[in-house]
């Protein structure tokens, strides 16, 4: 028996999926950070963050169509991080490293959270 | 998979969704 691994799928589907992210083909949300909107994958959101998880698998919460975020989080950082839960790459400008960490913090996103940390401490 | 032959497929693996139609 054999098994073919085809090495770079997961990239593939992710690419893809940004594509119908930036097409918005199928989105299912849209997130509300101050006076910005962002349309995104219900199901790209709770694959990567804490407390989307939370929120799409609360049955009251499930089928809502717009979530507003705190008024604390910058749009900017919030951006960032939800261009790396499409892309895998976190764009780290010295000027919105605190924002980015901070709402890595809100969205519940500890891995992102443990690199900027090891980052700031790095650039120290 | 234990104990089967896997062979890496280094190529695409899925159509690619065009920016726009």
């Amino acid at each position: 028996d054999s098994c073919i691994q085809f090495t770079r799928h997961a990239s593939d589907v992710l690419l893809n999926l940004n594509r119908l992210r930036s097409r918005d083909i199928l989105t299912d949300v849209t997130i509300l950070v101050n006076r910005q909107q962002f349309r995104a994958h219900k199901t790209v959101l709770m694959a990567c963050s804490g407390l989307f998880y939370s929120i799409f698998t609360d049955s009251h919460k499930c089928n809502l169509n717009a979530i507003s975020l705190d008024p604390k989080v910058d749009p900017e950082g919030f951006a960032i991080l939800l261009e790396f839960m499409y892309t895998s790459r976190l764009a780290l400008k010295e000027s919105l490293i605190m924002a980015i960490m901070n709402t890595a913090i809100y969205l519940q996103m500890d891995h992102v959270v443990d690199t900027c940390h090891r980052f700031i401490k790095s650039s120290d | 998979y234990e104990g089967v032959n896997t062979i890496k497929e280094m190529g695409r693996s899925i159509h690619e969704i065009p920016r726009k139609e």
